[in-house]
């Protein structure tokens, strides 16, 4: 653990609840993708699977637990109790583009063949893609809400400070996993476009607005 | 898990 890895798991954490507590505050999701928030789901299922396998400390079994809930407690929120609020016309990305190709790549390169280890790589990969749903929401609407433009923010955020995390890493311990790093790069660089409007924009006070 | 992969992180 260190200080780029901590601040980089509670972004995440941030980044979730303020997803959470926005639907149930306002008894909306709209502007919000569900079908970013059923990738993530995936994501976190095939990922965290070891919950039953392997013991790494309380700390990452708790965040485990609470990113699994959140999860699945937004897609409730989503796709049951507020569902009359969710934009699905604007929610049109096809996410099997993303599902299949995620998974054939999670056969072609992977450490080991293991099933394991073919789920967590999995879901390095599609997590690393898994926003682009939302984001295409945002493009096609032309704008976010201030605290959808907040949770983007916290949630890019979070895979950028692994970046130093693994930078800080390789030089202190010699850990060096290219398919989480390569990834990992891959998904923040999707969110550059958006970091860039929200510094400019949404920092200064104005709603993110596509010009 | 293995401090050296990636397995320890979230």
């Amino acid at each position: 653990m260190n200080i780029f890895r901590l601040s980089g798991d509670l972004s995440h954490l941030l980044a979730i609840l303020l997803l959470l507590v926005k639907i149930w505050k306002t008894r909306s999701c709209a502007g919000i993708s569900g079908k970013s928030q059923i990738l993530f789901a995936i994501v976190y299922t095939t990922r965290y699977l070891d919950l039953f396998t392997s013991f790494v400390s309380v700390y990452n079994s708790f965040m485990k637990v609470v990113f699994l809930t959140a999860s699945y407690g937004t897609l409730y929120l989503m796709f049951f109790k507020f569902k009359p609020t969710y934009d699905h016309n604007h929610d049109s990305f096809r996410i099997l583009y993303l599902i299949i190709p995620s998974l054939v790549l999670s056969f072609i390169i992977v450490h080991v063949y293991t099933v394991m280890e073919i789920l967590w790589t999995y879901s390095i990969y599609l997590e690393a893609v898994a926003i682009m749903p939302q984001l295409f929401m945002v493009s096609r609407t032309g704008e976010a809400e201030t605290i959808t433009s907040h949770y983007l923010f916290a949630l890019g955020s979070y895979r950028a400070l692994y970046i130093l995390n693994w930078i800080y890493r390789y030089y202190t311990e010699d850990f060096l996993d290219m398919i989480v790093i390569i990834a990992g790069i891959v998904q923040t660089i999707l969110y550059c476009d958006f970091f860039y409007l929200y510094i400019t924009k949404v920092l200064k006070g104005k709603r993110l607005s596509l010009p | 898990g293995n401090p050296k992969d990636g397995k320890d992180e979230l």
